[in-house]
């Protein structure tokens, strides 16, 4: 494992997002991780419709709330192909569900792989590097506050309240840490992102790790 | 301003910076990289109010991952 890695630097990550008022942020992880694994496999960085899963994923809640899980699941079962944004942009509110003809162009997932690796975010950092960007679940009640720098305290493993998308590590300095795409827009945190400690499952984001393949 | 709604928000604010400073009193004083908390566009929202609105992650037990999965799949 290189004590540094970033598949930003491989133009493989789409930009940050504001979710707004709306609690999507599960299908904001799950779109984002699937965006790049499309990427990585030599196609073109797209960006996919969030909404689409939004309104469509019925395991979830929409803009109340839902698992990445979940959605991943639903997209497995339904083969449902991904359209792009512009087809079906975001809106901040759950609607009803579009549907686009076979045709249309879309990117479906083949399977997906979903673990707890908390105590093993050694493992965790090879899977990154193996299967792309990973969709993870936090608690971030203290993200409220989060200006910069890496987070170390004041969060709690098995209290997941929202899902982010891991894009790398740094361990070359003091404390190593976790480079995690926010979906909150880029005023917030560090342009967006927001890093975390390796290596003692803060915030829980070792308990539920994901990533799709398509 | 003099707004009913105005009097809650500069509460809600004033309490986040109390907030803030018990936050950043766990941050080594020794690194430079230790997560900051302050003003954000978040802070005249109640904590409640900030889990309602954008925290919309549903929890889910998964299984742990084993090296023995990695194993089997590499016996020829």
């Amino acid at each position: 494992l290189a004590p540094k890695f970033d598949w930003r630097e491989k133009n493989v990550v789409t930009p940050v997002q504001s979710q707004q008022s709306c609690g999507g942020c599960w299908a904001f992880s799950v779109v984002g991780g699937i965006e790049s694994v499309y990427a990585i496999q030599g196609n073109a960085l797209e960006e996919l419709s969030v909404q689409q899963v939004i309104d469509c994923s019925y395991k979830n809640q929409g803009c109340n709330g839902g698992s990445t899980v979940g959605a991943l699941s639903w997209l497995n079962q339904t083969q449902e192909k991904i359209v792009k944004t512009s087809e079906y942009p975001f809106k901040a509110l759950t609607g009803v569900c579009h549907f686009f003809p076979k045709s249309a162009f879309g990117v479906s997932i083949k399977g997906y792989e979903a673990y707890d690796f908390s105590g093993q975010e050694e493992k965790m950092m090879e899977k990154l590097v193996q299967w792309g960007p990973l969709v993870v679940t936090v608690d971030a009640v203290s993200w409220q506050d989060y200006l910069g720098g890496v987070i170390q305290h004041h969060c709690s493993s098995q209290e997941a309240n929202h899902a982010v998308l891991i894009t790398g590590f740094d361990r070359t300095g003091e404390v190593p840490y976790w480079i995690v795409r926010n979906s909150w827009g880029t005023s917030w945190g560090n342009e967006g992102y927001v890093y975390i400690e390796i290596g003692g499952n803060i915030c829980g984001i070792a308990d539920s790790v994901s990533a799709a393949f398509v | 301003p003099g707004s009913a709604e105005f009097s809650i928000r500069f509460k809600t604010f004033k309490k986040s910076i109390g907030r803030h400073v018990y936050l950043n009193s766990f941050s080594r004083s020794s690194s430079n990289n230790s997560a900051k908390y302050g003003v954000t566009e978040f802070s005249d929202l109640s904590p409640d109010e900030f889990r309602e609105r954008y925290l919309g992650g549903r929890h889910v037990q998964l299984p742990k991952y084993t090296k023995l999965k990695e194993d089997t799949l590499n016996i020829p």
